[in-house]
């Protein structure tokens, strides 16, 4: 990985002599082409490089007899700053019911989160209620209603000739009578380039005022992630970011492009289909992950 | 990137970045910069306006040009459809029988994810948009038992088309691709010719990791063609580029939506023209 790397150019610049500042930026390079090949934009790798060498050309790092291991040391201690701690809690509000929304692109795993959050707050002794609030894809109905058998969880739906706003606003209503203190709506996928869709998601949030809009996003997302996230940042406000799909060998440099463009903290992981694979979301495994 | 700019260094890094934004891979796009500033030199060029043509041209040659028909002179023509969780399979297999339903073909279609909720309802939804069977067994039932009894029914029915969905999985469960794996000798056995496409769904907003996908797909499956869905979001799928220099599989088609007509034949200038864009 990067550390092998480093090693290998702070090697062949000591056998010219002493370190400056010239052969950090050589340094620097082999930290770039890592990030990059992990899939951080490249516009988040700049600002990135720039904070590390500010740190790297200190004598510290010049003088050392172990210069790669320093750089190494400033890299991991960067992301892990900038990937934030651990925050996997979901804000419970006074007021119940706690409102969660789910959004995000096509395919992302929302569905299938939604089942495993459901999953998560019950055991925590929390009576969560599932929202159907994906009327167009195929089956998406069926598909959360068989989530919800599996788990014994009640799923709330009108069918998909309702719009999602009156859905909501339905469920709403229904939690109140029956005494579930967790929403959780699941919301169709979509472009946050379509307009209409991304107005939709506004006025569900406008209808039931959601404690945590949560941002789906799947590991293996590339250089877009940062126009995905901020746009549904800037339209809707998230408060928080689950990461699906990181059981498989993804570097999910996704995850620090959307941290850093949205500030809002990444609470959980999607680690496989079952509705258990939820797990609080770490960032020094991430970490490691990124430098290979 | 304007013409009467002096090519320099700082073009070259400009146009090496823009690829990187287009998840083409730092490596690829360090190669195919180097490979320009060699065209640069050979070819004499001294106006910086021909340079993104110049490398809209190396990007084309590599996407390359005739391998996009699908090959459909069996009958049935067997289509197994492979990818990742939540790449577009399903709903790419309804658009892509719609299109043969078009063209007069019968097409039948295999439910042959067995596994996630509500799965074969979803495909089943789409059989009768298009107006085609769907050949599926109870949830929970072993896939492979799905595809032989699909096959033996094309054959009876002399279909045009079969086409077989799949479930989605990640490329590095070692157990989901050994079920892959049986899946296609159970094919092979009882259709030596068979299958006559296998189309890896590759989502467009996926960046290197496409690559690891591509590979063990590609051993696990004989991958005959990607399917690189959802490019009417903002990502451009620049990995492809590199799946195609290195492992030789073309894309064949796009998806660029979820409607019935969203699929598209794979066009070598419109993918880099939207590159540049
Ligand atoms: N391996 C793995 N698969 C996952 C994970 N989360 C979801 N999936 C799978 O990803 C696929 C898509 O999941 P869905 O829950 O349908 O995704 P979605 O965001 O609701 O999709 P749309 O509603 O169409 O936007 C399914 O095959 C899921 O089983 C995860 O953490 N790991
Ligand atoms: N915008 C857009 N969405 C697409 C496209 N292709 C598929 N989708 C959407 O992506 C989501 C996932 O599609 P599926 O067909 O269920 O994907 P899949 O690969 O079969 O998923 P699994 O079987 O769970 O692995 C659905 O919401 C589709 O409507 C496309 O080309 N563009
Ligand atoms: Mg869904
Ligand atoms: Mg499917």
């Amino acid at each position: 990985g990067l550390a092998e790397k480093l090693q290998n150019t702070f090697q062949k610049l000591k056998g010219k002599g002493k370190l400056n500042e010239a052969d950090v930026d050589q340094a620097m390079r082999d930290v770039r082409v890592a990030l990059l090949e992990a899939d951080v934009n490249f516009k988040v790798v700049k600002d990135f490089i720039k904070k590390v060498k500010e740190r790297a050309v200190g004598q510290e790092v010049l003088q050392s007899l172990t210069p790669g291991q320093h750089v190494i040391k400033i890299v991991n201690d960067e992301l892990t700053e900038l990937l934030g701690g651990t925050q996997s809690k979901i804000n419970i509000s006074s007021k119940p019911p706690t409102v969660i929304m789910l959004v995000g692109l096509q395919g992302a795993g929302k569905t299938t989160t939604a089942g495993k959050l459901a999953n998560l707050l019950r055991k925590q002794g929390r009576r969560p209620l599932l929202v159907a609030g994906d009327v167009y894809r195929p089956a998406a109905i069926k598909q959360l209603q068989v989530l919800g058998d599996q788990l014994s969880i009640p799923v709330y739906t009108l069918g998909d000739k309702t719009n999602p706003v009156d859905i909501a606003k339905g469920a709403m209503e229904h939690a109140r009578s029956y005494n579930n203190d967790i929403v959780i709506i699941d919301t169709a996928g979509r472009l946050h380039i379509n307009e209409e869709l991304m107005e939709e998601l506004q006025n569900v949030k406008n209808a039931v005022h959601p404690h945590e809009i949560l941002f789906v996003m799947d590991a293996t997302t590339g250089q877009d992630a940062v126009n995905i996230a901020q746009s549904f940042h800037e339209r809707l406000g998230i408060d928080g970011v689950i990461i699906t799909k990181l059981d498989g060998d993804t570097r999910g440099g996704g995850a620090l492009s959307v941290k850093a463009v949205t500030g809002k903290p990444i609470k959980f992981a999607g680690m496989g289909e079952k509705l258990d694979a939820l797990e609080p979301f770490h960032p020094d495994r991430i970490a490691s992950r990124i430098l290979g | 990137l304007v013409s009467g700019k002096k090519i320099d260094d700082e073009l070259y890094e400009e146009l090496e970045e823009l690829l990187i934004q287009a998840d083409v891979g730092v490596n690829t796009a360090i190669e195919l910069v180097e490979d320009l500033r060699k065209a640069v030199k050979e070819r004499k060029i001294e106006d910086s306006g021909e340079l993104k043509n110049v490398l809209k041209e190396l990007v084309a040659d590599i996407m390359g040009s005739e391998e996009f028909k699908l090959k459909t002179v069996n009958k049935p023509t067997v289509i197994v459809v492979v990818g990742v969780n939540g790449a577009g399979k399903t709903t790419t297999i309804g658009k892509l029988a719609n299109n043969f339903k078009q063209d007069g073909k019968n097409v039948l279609l295999a439910a042959g994810d067995t596994f996630r909720a509500a799965a074969i309802d979803q495909l089943e939804i789409w059989g009768n948009r298009v107006g085609c069977d769907v050949i599926k067994h109870q949830e929970g039932a072993d896939p492979a038992a799905v595809v032989y009894d699909s096959l033996q029914a094309a054959k009876a029915r002399e279909s045009d088309i079969l086409i077989i969905d799949t479930a989605g999985r990640l490329h590095t469960k070692v157990n989901l691709m050994e079920e892959l794996k049986k899946i296609f000798r159970v094919i092979s056995r009882e259709m030596p010719d068979a299958p006559d496409e296998v189309l890896l769904v590759l989502d467009a907003t996926t960046g290197q990791n496409a690559i690891s996908q591509s590979k063990l797909f590609a051993q696990a499956a004989g991958v005959t063609g990607i399917v690189l869905t959802k490019l009417d979001g903002t990502a451009k799928g620049g990995v492809v580029i590199g799946i195609k220099s290195e492992l030789n599989i073309p894309v064949k088609f796009i998806g660029v939506g979820e409607q019935i007509d969203d699929l598209k034949e794979f066009s070598p200038q419109d993918f880099v023209e939207a590159l540049f864009e």
